[in-house]
Formats: structure tokens, C-alpha cells, sequence
């Protein structure tokens, strides 16, 4: 059952002043987080709902909190997956999307069907030093999506077979 | 052989020879350019001195001195250019480094900056920031918001309702950047859209900087009763990653820019995916 007052509760505590300035306790600071992971766990399945709900379709959702340090374990070695978008803001936006992967060549469709352009290109060794790289993706994909205004859209990615292998670019000093 | 650089239809960003900085960045649809040379430094916190022995901590922000310390002079570069971006890495020191991103018709640049484990062996709290210095002659105002609604002129060393004798000349100057801060002279602006609070400042005319990180060694006796030195999840420091966006566009066109950004920024997308093939969907 998801349940969004785990996460509104969190954030009802984390109105006080230190938390809001960072002049709390480090084990206060701690408990935060912890309240605040925990509320959106609870909000993920209600997400998931919602967005089951509203689209018909049962899946299971899978979040991944880490793509700015481009780690999500489980699709990244998934042949197929998707990835839905959704905007809260009142207007349609394009957006840039990175999705950590494994492969090196993927096939990607937009919601009517058309083939959307995107690029594979190698995370960085920034990002490799910063998850001291425990087997994590070794790639990113990325694509541009449009995503209507207070809705979602879904965009399919299949891996293709890795036949060429894909070279990094030299490096400019 | 000629400087690097990275361009899309809108903004060109070139990047010194020797230094491998960024060094000008120009505005392609307004026909605008404008030297900006952005690089990382860290304050000496404070531990206190003969005037006041408050020293920097969770509430105080206190360096020891006006100048801060150049991360790096010179950094490693390399460039990954693709049809739908194009990225710069300049690795500053082997506790910071950044990724300067254009994306195909993005109207601004985006600097993915990655600090820390901030160290602290030397004893040396340290106060980091990145700092964009240009000609623009600002006469020591620059802007700051409130949440993204009200924006406030602030003028450097000055305070609109008492006469202000200034005793921290970097600190006294700092305010809150909730989401974004701005410089303009009669025909440019630089707007640094943020993506948390920060603090920020322009100690000097042109010049604008931005907090992103800061490891402390003592109290600041203000309440706390510790030093504010976030271990991370492995104990030996935390890495904070965020973005900044930097516009470069006349002062009447800025507005219309920053705020649509901020907008989107604030209530990015979420992004959630699932296992299978899946049906193409796209709601209304």
C-alpha cells in the first residue's frame, strides 16, 4: 500500500530551523535522512501505483536514486526496459536523460513508436572515483525526451547485439 | 592547436590553452561575449584571532583571510563530443573536479562540479567555492533571490536601513542563494542558476562566487557543540555533486531565461524505470 504521510511526516520534522540550515547534530542529521528515506520508500509504491493506474499497464517500477553518480544495478544489464518520464510542471519540457547501462548499443523508441536518436558514451572517471567503481554500469545512455505538461510519457530501450565495440574518444590535453 | 572549445547553436565556451579554465563564453543568437575565467578556491576557516575569537562553524561563516586559495592553476582536461552534447572534464585536484556541458539548443551551460572528500589533515578547515571572474563593471551590486520570487539588489559593503562599519569584509558581504544570483553591467548579465542553497557573494566588481562545500575542524560555540565535518558514508568525508547553470544574455532577455530554468530545474522530471518491453504511452 503505498502511503505518502511517511514522507509528509519526515518533512514536517525536517521544517525545524537546524535542519533547514545544516546547524544540527551529525546524528541528528543522520535521523533526517533516515525519516526521509524512509518516507519515500513508502512513496514509491504509491507512485508506482499511481502510475500503473494511469496507465493500465502493471509493472514493476524500479527508482534509482543514484543516477547522478550513474548507478542503477538493476537495469543495467536488463536487454529491455523502460524508462517513463514524468513532468509535474504545467508546460511540456524536453529534457536531457542519462540511464547508467552496460551495453553498447541500444535502440530506443518515443511514445507513438518513432526511433529517437541517442548516444553511448562511457561514464566518466570522475563519477568512477567518486562510487569507487564496485562493478557499476561502465556506460551512460543518453537521449533527449519530451515529456507533456502534468503527465508522463514512456520511452522503450532494447540493447542491440555489441558488435562494434565503442571506443572513447582521444582525450584532448 | 587552437583552443579547446565546445559550441551549440546558442553558446560557444572556450577554454584557456595553458590553464585549461574556462576563459570566455559567448552568446552566438545576441552576438554577446564576455571574458569568464571559472575556477574552484577554498577559504582558510577561521579559528579566531586578536579581534574575535569566534571561530567559522555551522552558523558562522569566518575565513581567515580576504584571498582565497586557487584549487588549482592549472587543470587536466579532456572533451567528449557527441551529436545531442558536448562535455569538457577539468580535473581540478583529486577532491575536485567538474564537467562543463552543453546540450544540443540548451540556451545555457552547465557545470556538473563534484567535491570533496574535502581534507583536513593539515588541520586547515577548508570553505570551497567556485568563482566566476569577468570585466562586467558592476559597482558593487549584485542580485540575489528569495525562493526563486523576489530578488534583491545587494551592494557590497552597504546595508539599506543602518549605517554598516564592515569588520568581515568576505563574510559580511555573503548572502543567501536559494536558487540563483546575478551581475549585469548596462548591456550583460551573468546569471548562475543554483541547484540548492548556497551561500554567494561579489567580493569584487565582476566577480561572483558561489559555496558548494565546507569541512570544519572547530565549534563555533553558537550551539551546536561540534564541528561541522560530515563524515560520509565511509567515514572519511562527505562528496557533494550539484549543478550550475550559467546564462549569458542581455540584461531585458535574462529574466525570461533564468525563471523558465529555475522552473524546470525545481520540478525536474522524475525518471523511473521498468523491466520488460513496455508500451508506448504518453499521457494528456
Amino acid at each position: 500500500i503505498g502511503d505518502s504521510s511517511v514522507l509528509r511526516k519526515a518533512m514536517g520534522v525536517a521544517q525545524h530551523h537546524d535542519a533547514v540550515s545544516g546547524t544540527e547534530k551529525q546524528h541528528v542529521a543522520d535521523d533526517y535522512a533516515k525519516k526521509l528515506a524512509k518516507g519515500w520508500d513508502r512513496c514509491e509504491v504509491l507512485v508506482s501505483n499511481a502510475l500503473a493506474g494511469l496507465s493500465g499497464l502493471k509493472q514493476n517500477f524500479i527508482f534509482c536514486n543514484k543516477l547522478n553518480i550513474s548507478v542503477c544495478p538493476r537495469i543495467e544489464e536488463l536487454g529491455q526496459f523502460t524508462v517513463t518520464l514524468y513532468n509535474p510542471l504545467a508546460r511540456a519540457v524536453n529534457v536531457f536523460v542519462r540511464i547508467p547501462v552496460n551495453g553498447t548499443r541500444y535502440t530506443l523508441t518515443d511514445p507513438k513508436g518513432s526511433s529517437v536518436l541517442n548516444q553511448i558514451v562511457p561514464v566518466s572517471d570522475f563519477t568512477k572515483a567518486v562510487r569507487k567503481d564496485r562493478g557499476y554500469a561502465v556506460n551512460e545512455l543518453v537521449f533527449q525526451a519530451r515529456v507533456p505538461a502534468l503527465g508522463f510519457s514512456i520511452y522503450s530501450v532494447s540493447r542491440k547485439s555489441d558488435s562494434a565495440v565503442f571506443r572513447r574518444p582521444p582525450p584532448r590535453r | 592547436k587552437g583552443a579547446l572549445k565546445i559550441e551549440n547553436e546558442y553558446i560557444r565556451v572556450l577554454f584557456d590553452t595553458n590553464t585549461g579554465l574556462i576563459s570566455k563564453i559567448d552568446n552566438l543568437h545576441k552576438n554577446l561575449s564576455l571574458p569568464v575565467t571559472q575556477s574552484f578556491y577554498w577559504y582558510s576557516a577561521s579559528t579566531g584571532n586578536s579581534e574575535s575569537g569566534q571561530p567559522s562553524g555551522a552558523y558562522i561563516f569566518r575565513p581567515k583571510g580576504e584571498a582565497p586559495f586557487p584549487m588549482s592553476k592549472k587543470v587536466q582536461t579532456y572533451t567528449v563530443q557527441t551529436d545531442l552534447f558536448q562535455e569538457v572534464y577539468q580535473n581540478f585536484s583529486s577532491w575536485c573536479s567538474q564537467t562543463v556541458r552543453l546540450y544540443k539548443n540548451q540556451k545555457f551551460v552547465e557545470l556538473e562540479w563534484t567535491v570533496g572528500p574535502i581534507p583536513v589533515g593539515d588541520n586547515i578547515g577548508k570553505e570551497v567555492i567556485s568563482r566566476f571572474d569577468t570585466p562586467l563593471k558592476t559597482d558593487g551590486i549584485f542580485y540575489t533571490d528569495s525562493n526563486g520570487r523576489e530578488i534583491l539588489a545587494r551592494r557590497r559593503d552597504y546595508r539599506p536601513t543602518w549605517n554598516l562599519s564592515q569588520t568581515e569584509p568576505v563574510a559580511g558581504n555573503y548572502y543567501p542563494v536559494n536558487s540563483r544570483i546575478y551581475m549585469k553591467d548596462g548591456k550583460i548579465q551573468l546569471t548562475v542558476l543554483t541547484d540548492r542553497s548556497q551561500g554567494g557573494s561579489s567580493i569584487k566588481d565582476g566577480s561572483l562566487e558561489l559555496m558548494v562545500h565546507r569541512r570544519l575542524l572547530y565549534d563555533d560555540n553558537r550551539g551546536v557543540g561540534e564541528p561541522l565535518s560530515e563524515p560520509g558514508y565511509d567515514g572519511n568525508g562527505l562528496i557533494v555533486r550539484g549543478k550550475h547553470f550559467i546564462f549569458l544574455e542581455t540584461v531585458d532577455d535574462s529574466a525570461e531565461l533564468h525563471r523558465l530554468q529555475a522552473q524546470a530545474e525545481y520540478m525536474a522530471p522524475w525518471t523511473i524505470m521498468a523491466e520488460g518491453a513496455g508500451t508506448p504511452y504518453s499521457s494528456h
